[in-house]
């Protein structure tokens, strides 16, 4: 079951990008930040983008599609959704 | 909220808060449940138009229209792409897609810190008085990010995001998640980039105390609001059928029971459940509990529902006992039939006098608001405790403010237990939390930002932690109602809020993103965990010595066992003996003065030496530094000795809570 969750459930993950690394080719953030979901997942939904607490976004991704946009260029962190309680 | 204006003394220094011109120009984002904009708490009569600096919008969506903002509730957006991808969409006859709040909690916190005045506001007549927030001019912005199923960091991150673009001056945010480190926790991120804007981030320390080691938000460049209790209470006493009497406190409002002593059963003994002396749904059996007063073990289920399980059992009152997790802390709740919660001790003995008696009576009589209640504050029970669990060299909480039964604004979508059998509404409703405690030191930020608009949200919060008090006005130390004992700085940080000497601090001690950068590399984070936080590309000069006990933070937290391990700071030692040096620069923020320090430590095993002892300053926002040094000997570990270091020009004291750790 644990292999099948890597490849099929999805979770929410806050994806960090190194904003200086952006290649020429892009001259919006967004379109790389697009692009570096796009090359791990067809499917992926972009739930926001971040301009001014981080440089990123978050999407619903597999544990396996979080572990591949780690690797791609320009990627800082890749952090797992966390809840938080009102106190 | 009622009393708590007075509590602070802000109702005796109108004249001293600038809150006519330029507390209306700084904005509080609140990122909570939502807002209720009917609240009387919102209106904006007297205010002039919305700050020009402001770049926010009102939000629409499910029963709330643009049209709600005004001058006073100047924004209001909401944040569910994480909660829908997480947990479906939005169930909207469950709750409102929009700023709506359907909850209660972001209207009390909202009002809390910035509502305007509202004359004759009660609970059920509980807590009467003119209910106003802590700076009543400012304008308040609610980002709504929690929802029934809970608030997800991408939301949170979201809203912090966007109340940066807005232009918002203070962020409250009193909810927190867990102890990770700071570039994996998404308040700190947020917090981060709000402190380089020049925001004050105003975060709730928690209520899982008093455990040590249990605070949140701990990041330096948060602000860390722990709770006391006012001088106010609401006594509901149990007199039983023996004679005897036990004081506890009660926010009913309702019929009242019958003059003559009602029959009295303990829970554990009308239940069929090993759980059934906590009254769990369910667990009561009519029959063993009709007409009668129930004895609740407090613990597991809300306080409230506790009631609402007595009551649908046939139950005709309860009473609700402490066990040893809350001790003598006492919370009013607005049950649903006549019940008190009385403390620990009380507890036991009623609990003896129904296992021993063989036809045991009760009645509860409901005594209504007492205020002038000594001593008072009283560290709460449940306010979460230091040592801080990711950077024990930063003393936290920074400070605590007033977060027991307090009363503020509400939703009109819910009752005042929140239970879905509730069907009462109310304008203000009284609760507890280090989430009220919060809210009242962002008011209390904005209204010092209204006076020192240039100050940064380090120089703000020195100003609230350096004037904040630790004793009485009879000298005793402030006690903690979960020891019975003085409280310590891991339990009070700084001290209690002292708004109005605030204002005039004298010195501050401030810190910008390069000391924040610093503090980082001290951690030997990572060039990638640094620009986590940072958004940029930061390289620590591995010429630095970075330290972390010289961030240049108004308290003193001197782990010993860190710096014998060289944690980045500066420690030596003998045999039997370590000696660390902390270094702090203070600014002096008033007219030219000479300071000297004193320093009070109750311990024989540390010597604590200020060099210089004496700091002169000619003119205003001139820095001077000085160096402490504190020489330890050994002790068992898990030794504290706890002390203060104060400089005073004789108009200013510029205190700084000690805490050492073995």
């Amino acid at each position: 079951a644990s292999v099948e969750d890597t490849h099929v459930l999805k979770k929410t993950y806050i994806v960090h990008m190194a904003k200086s690394q952006m290649p020429a080719s892009f001259d919006d953030h967004t379109h790389w930040y697009d692009s570096s979901l796009k090359s791990v997942s067809d499917s992926a939904q972009m739930l926001y983008t971040y301009a001014n607490v981080l440089h990123g976004f978050s999407a619903r991704l597999t544990a396996e599609e979080a572990r591949s946009i780690e690797d791609r260029p320009g990627v800082l962190t890749v952090l797992e959704e966390v809840k938080y309680e009102l106190h | 909220t009622t009393r708590t204006p007075e509590f602070l003394g802000l109702d005796m220094s109108a004249d001293l808060f600038p809150e006519s011109d330029s507390v209306s120009d700084v904005i509080i984002g609140v990122l909570d449940t939502g807002v209720w904009p009917e609240s009387k708490s919102f209106d904006d009569s007297g205010l002039g138009p919305v700050p020009s600096s402001w770049r926010g919008e009102c939000e629409s969506g499910t029963n709330f229209s643009s049209s709600f903002c005004n001058r006073k509730l100047i924004g209001a957006r909401y944040f569910s792409k994480g909660y829908e991808a997480i947990l479906g969409p939005v169930d909207e006859t469950k709750e409102s897609k929009s700023p709506r709040d359907d909850d209660g909690h972001g209207t009390h916190t909202s009002t809390t810190a910035g509502g305007s005045s509202v004359a004759s506001a009660s609970l059920f007549g509980y807590a009467t008085g003119t209910a106003r927030g802590m700076a009543t001019r400012a304008r308040v912005a609610v980002y709504k990010v929690c929802w029934i199923g809970g608030c997800f960091s991408s939301d949170i991150l979201a809203a912090m995001d966007k109340s940066i673009d807005d232009n918002v001056n203070v962020l409250s945010l009193s909810l927190g998640g867990g102890g990770s480190d700071y570039y994996r926790d998404s308040v700190a991120i947020g917090a981060f980039a709000a402190m380089e804007k020049g925001i004050l981030v105003s975060c709730s320390a928690g209520n899982a105390g008093p455990s040590s080691f249990s605070l949140s938000n701990v990041a330096p460049w948060i602000t860390t609001v722990g709770a006391g209790t006012l001088d106010r209470e609401f006594p509901a006493y149990v007199s039983l059928g023996n004679g005897m009497n036990f004081s506890g406190v009660s926010l009913y409002k309702g019929d009242s029971l019958p003059t003559k002593m009602l029959p009295f059963v303990y829970a554990g003994n009308a239940t069929n459940s090993t759980t059934g002396n906590l009254c769990m749904t369910g667990t009561l059996i009519p029959e063993k509990v009709k007409g009668k007063i129930v004895l609740c073990d407090r613990g597991v289920n809300a306080r409230v529902q506790k009631g609402a399980v007595v009551k649908e059992a046939g139950g005709a009152g309860m009473v609700l006992a402490n066990t040893a997790a809350n001790g003598e802390e006492l919370v009013a709740d607005a049950h649903l039939l006549p019940a008190t919660a009385v403390g620990q001790i009380s507890g036991d003995k009623i609990k003896s006098y129904l296992l021993s008696d063989t036809d045991p009576t009760a009645t509860i009589l409901f005594e209504g608001t007492k205020v002038g209640i000594e001593p008072s504050p009283l560290v709460a029970a449940f306010s979460s405790r230091g040592p801080n669990s990711i950077t024990p060299e930063i003393l936290k909480p920074d400070i605590i403010a007033p977060g027991v039964n307090i009363l503020a604004g509400w939703s009109g979508a819910v009752g005042p237990t929140g239970l879905a059998t509730d069907n009462r509404r109310v304008e203000f409703n009284i609760i507890s939390g280090t989430s009220m405690s919060c809210p009242h030191v962002s008011g209390l930020a904005a209204l010092l930002k209204g006076a020192h608009p240039q100050w940064s949200p380090a120089a703000l919060r020195s100003a609230l932690m350096t004037t904040a008090y630790v004793v009485y006005k009879n000298g005793k130390p402030i006690q903690d109602i979960a020891s019975g004992k003085p409280s310590t700085p891991f339990d009070h940080g700084a001290g209690h809020v002292n708004p109005v000497s605030a204002l005039n601090p004298g010195l501050v001690y401030d810190l910008d993103v390069n000391d924040y950068l610093g503090f980082l590399c001290a951690l030997n984070y990572t060039a990638t965990q640094i620009s986590t936080l940072a958004r940029k590309n930061y390289t620590c000069d591995p010429t630095v010595k970075y330290s972390l006990t010289n961030l240049n933070y108004p308290s003193f937290s001197v782990p010993l066992q860190s710096a014998v391990m060289g944690r980045g700071g500066s420690a030596s030692g003998s045999v039997g003996s370590t000696v660390v040096k902390y270094t702090r620069t203070v600014t002096n923020v008033g007219a030219a003065a000479t300071y000297n320090v004193s320093v009070s430590l109750q311990s024989e095993s540390v010597k604590v030496s200020v060099e210089p002892d004496s700091l002169s300053f000619s003119e205003s926002n001139e820095k001077k530094s000085y160096t402490v040094t504190f020489t330890a000997s050994s002790m068992p570990s898990n030794s504290f000795s706890y002390g203060r270091i104060e400089w005073t020009d004789g108009k200013h004291i510029v205190g700084s809570p000690i805490a050492v750790s073995w």
